[in-house]
């Protein structure tokens, strides 16, 4: 049991070494046992350092962050044992546009390999979609769906 | 594997059938606040065995059943069916994987694979074997607590020895 | 202490009501005592009737719907008991357009009264504001505020 | 009543004083994830009084001390000042009203109102008198925990009977 602990920790923490450096566009991040003689107890904990930032705590990230930081190590343990497809629901709400855009290319190179379905309010995450649905409830309270061209994606926004 | 085809009826929001094909690459979907989109995300949840209330934001089994609206009555039961492409990974399943799953308001289950009844521990022992599933759901709700919470949980989790 | 306890119960729910007309732009909503025989020990429930949606329970409401609600309910309190100003710290996060524009438009209403301060990241909701400023890190770690012409608020969110 | 400048100095990520005025009206405030526009935030909420670690996003009040950067050393203290224009409703602090908090890392603190020194309570009665800040500073995190959470509280707190 130990071991299938460890290695499933140096597994995640090589995964979210490199989706950090993707999703962040600089520093590096970690997931360590903060006790290594003592695996089953010990806590785990993430270790992130932003360029030029000198952080102490997780709790001292601001809420964009912190998102970014939890998507990160998500993606990772994703990466370790992938299903064949990955479905977001709204994860960009609290990203900035150059964030998003990182994100973004992230899932591009993703979707090389699995199947991702993407639900978003945002125009910069439509754009990286190859299909496009849109849902509406035009009679109150029946969803219906329809697929859309992506030139049409702004009005069935509204 | 890949999803080629998810069609829901009688699932929260969706009294009449709905298809949604799915292709390789990104799909994208998008509409209003309430339209009815994370319906879908928990449709393909629920599809592959999914029990919990709360990843499924309900109450009981039973609110999964489109509860009518001002011009329509209640539907007596869901059915929701998922399509996967089976490329070699599963073969004795064949070239399509064809995963049905239906719930009626006498809290009666059907389940099938392939059009043959089966249990719904069949489905979730091919949810395991597809593999990764616990990680394909990702959500802004439970995001936010993910560093909050109990990190080594997740670890211990996905060892096997939670 | 009961009466004071009614009386702010039928105060919040005069202003929730009008409030939720406006955010919501159509339906009804209401708060109101479960048992009103014993008001101290008896919660407090909301009521919304979305237009032509048969909601039993509030947990069955989408993310955005539950969000404005909440915020509705927010709006109700303040205007209550209105402080001379209002900050609001990325509350159009789950939103989408259309609910964005009815809620810049109560904003902008309330304005004529009272101070706003609003963070955001979503452009329809800087559209509303009088005065901007940008935050930014150009040295990393240290935060400055320079005040922005809205003609150059994209750049700024890079 | 309006608040007329801000100014932050030593203020979580603010080593250098920063000032920004307000007028009536709407001002927004922009900018990328983590470049300290919630540390505005924070900084309005501590200038009137708030010592909830949960309200001001730290463990410990000394966190709110620029903790330094790569490039500059850790402050020695905080100072967040705020001058509000006084349109008649408190016509004892005259036509301005000026409140000025200062923390030490020695954790002693100052407080000032119109320049002249005073408590921590006296700051906070005069928010009281100031009147409805405890709904003037809406989150997006908090936001989605109101429908969960214990909405008849609200009402007992509001009401002065919690
Ligand atoms: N059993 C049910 N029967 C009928 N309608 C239902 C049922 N369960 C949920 N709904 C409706 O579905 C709607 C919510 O849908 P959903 O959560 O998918 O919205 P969404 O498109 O994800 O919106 P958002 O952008 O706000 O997240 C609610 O308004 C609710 O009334
Ligand atoms: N005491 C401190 N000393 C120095 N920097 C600090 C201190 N406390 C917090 N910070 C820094 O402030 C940053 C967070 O700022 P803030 O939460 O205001 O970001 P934000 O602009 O609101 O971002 P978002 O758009 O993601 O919400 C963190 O990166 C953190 O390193
Ligand atoms: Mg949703
Ligand atoms: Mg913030």
């Amino acid at each position: 049991a130990i071991n299938r602990l460890i290695e499933k920790i140096q597994a995640v923490n090589l995964e979210f070494g490199l989706v950090f450096e993707s999703v962040f566009g600089g520093g590096s991040g970690k997931v360590r046992l903060v006790d290594p003689d003592h695996p089953l107890e010990s806590p785990v904990e993430i270790v992130a350092a932003l360029e030029g930032k000198r952080i102490k705590r997780l709790s001292q990230l601001s809420g964009g962050e912190q998102s970014l930081l939890a998507l990160t190590l998500l993606f990772a343990f994703y990466r370790v044992n992938p299903a064949p497809f990955l479905i977001l629901d709204e994860v960009d709400a609290p990203l900035d546009d150059s964030n998003i855009q990182r994100l973004c290319g992230f899932l591009k190179e993703l979707a090389q390999k699995i199947q991702i379905i993407i639900i978003t309010h945002n125009p910069l995450t439509i754009r990286i979609g190859d299909y496009l649905y849109g849902v509406t409830m035009e009679e109150p309270g029946v969803s219906k769906v329809v697929a859309v061209d992506f030139r049409d994606a702004a009005r069935i926004m509204e | 594997m890949r999803i080629k085809r998810l069609s829901i009826y009688g699932f929260k929001s969706f009294p009449e059938e709905v298809r949604l094909d799915f292709h390789r690459g990104i799909t994208v979907i998008v509409g209003p606040n309430g339209s009815g989109k994370t319906n879908i995300f928990d449709a393909i949840r629920w599809i592959f065995g999914d029990q919990s209330p709360s990843n499924l934001r309900c109450e009981k089994i039973e609110d999964l059943i489109f509860f009518g609206s001002s011009q329509r009555r209640s539907a007596g039961f869901t059915e929701v069916k998922l399509i996967l492409e089976n490329e070699g990974e599963l073969p004795e399943f064949g070239p399509e994987i064809e995963i049905t799953r239906r719930f009626y308001r006498s809290q009666e289950s059907d389940f099938y694979i392939n059009r043959s009844p089966c249990r719904l521990k069949d489905i979730q022992d091919l949810a395991l074997r597809i593999g990764g599933l616990s990680y394909a759901f990702l959500e802004s709700g439970k995001i936010k607590e993910i560093i909050r919470g109990n990190i080594k949980r997740m670890f211990d989790e996905s060892a096997g020895i939670a």
